[in-house]
């Protein structure tokens, strides 16, 4: 089991691959990456030698082979279907977000309250009422929920989850929905990027 | 200097302490931290070794006395004044959302290129025509620039930050910047998000 950070960091390597793929170049050092990656050689290396198929070192890895190996790794080389709860701006902007379909994760509805997006198509996925989730979730397979709405719905809409076959939710709403034995639970809060901008930008002013 | 992912870990025992203290508890020892993050208790020792005033272990960490610590240590001890350059769903999300203030980081103004949007007031913060994002930056200091337009949008607003004043910039648009002597970048794909869940997904499939 991956730990957390090697986890993300797999992601931001797929990210900086699928560039210089796009851009026609074939493969990769370890160094080149760590230097895009603004983190040791050492660490790269350590982070790969899980995979012992990449590639050799010194001569680079194959980047067509190394964003593979990441894929399947991560399980990327199937369909993930994703429900939108609250079609609002920032809901609404990933039902928009391209490359969220063309890494495989399609979202199949949103759900809000609000009469004026209830029953609308938003980039090709309908907005059903609120009040149809639990009869949704019975008739489709859905594995990923995010939550787009205002913090005091959450807990309404965790009762409607928490009995049906979802297997993880992605959490925009404030405050930190737990993890539980059968959901998993990611919470993602921006301010915590700005705050890391905050560091580096105090440790600039203090060089 | 802290490293990149003890950066990241300290923003998020900082949420889990602000969740604790409006629960009104005072103290939290470094077991039950690593809990709630689900890392180990090694990591978070080492993570706070750095700080020598956090508390006594066996203990328990004071919580205020904690979140004081962090808050200075990563700079938040002051503002910081920021642009949303695209003023579309997830530029206003950003514009809207309160918990952006709360860390002290303002949103002075947004600029947009589509007539519907300039000279409009988003929750109190003025949209200006792009065209005048030069002059802007000539007579306000800016310290983060936030990046919600279109891809190809990019370069044309990078030239612009480049002769300006602006130390960070926090990108949601596709395609990566890369960080330069003088600019702070940091690039946020959503979509990583979504591929940490799907390894989880995969892995407790397989369990
Ligand atoms: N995590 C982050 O970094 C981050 C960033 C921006 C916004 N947010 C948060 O995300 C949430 C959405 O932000 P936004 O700007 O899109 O707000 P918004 O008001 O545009 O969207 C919220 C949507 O939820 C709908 N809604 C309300 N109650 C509902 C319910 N019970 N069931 C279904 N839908 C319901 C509303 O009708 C609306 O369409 C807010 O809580 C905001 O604080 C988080
Ligand atoms: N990083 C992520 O995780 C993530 C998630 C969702 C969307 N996105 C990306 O963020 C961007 C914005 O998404 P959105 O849903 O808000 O789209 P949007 O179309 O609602 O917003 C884009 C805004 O930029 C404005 N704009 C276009 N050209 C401009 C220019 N030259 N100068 C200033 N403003 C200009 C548009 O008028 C519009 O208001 C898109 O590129 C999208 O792919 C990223």
């Amino acid at each position: 089991s991956l730990p957390q950070y090697t986890l993300k960091r797999l992601t931001e390597y797929l990210n900086i691959l699928y560039q210089l793929r796009e851009k026609g170049i074939s493969s990769i050092s370890s160094g080149e990456l760590a230097q895009r990656m603004n983190i040791t050689d050492v660490q790269v290396r350590k982070d790969l030698s899980c995979f012992d198929s990449i590639g050799k070192r010194g001569v680079g890895y194959d980047i067509d082979k190394f964003i593979s190996i990441i894929e399947e790794d991560l399980g990327l080389n199937r369909e993930l279907s994703v429900i939108i709860i609250g079609a609002g701006r920032l809901g609404s902007a990933l039902i928009h977000y391209k490359r969220l379909s063309k890494a495989r994760f399609r979202v199949k509805a949103g759900f809000d309250i609000a009469k004026d997006k209830i029953n609308k198509t938003i980039n090709k996925v309908k907005i059903f009422s609120i009040e149809k989730l639990d009869e949704y979730l019975k008739e489709n397979k859905i594995d990923i929920a995010v939550f787009t709405v205002p913090e005091d719905e959450v807990e309404g809409i965790m009762d409607i989850i928490k009995k049906s076959d979802i297997k993880a939710i992605l959490n925009f709403s404030p405050g930190i929905i737990n993890s539980r034995e059968n959901l998993i639970v990611r919470n993602l809060d921006i301010v915590s990027d700005f705050k890391i901008l905050s560091y580096k930008i105090k440790e600039k002013n203090n060089a």
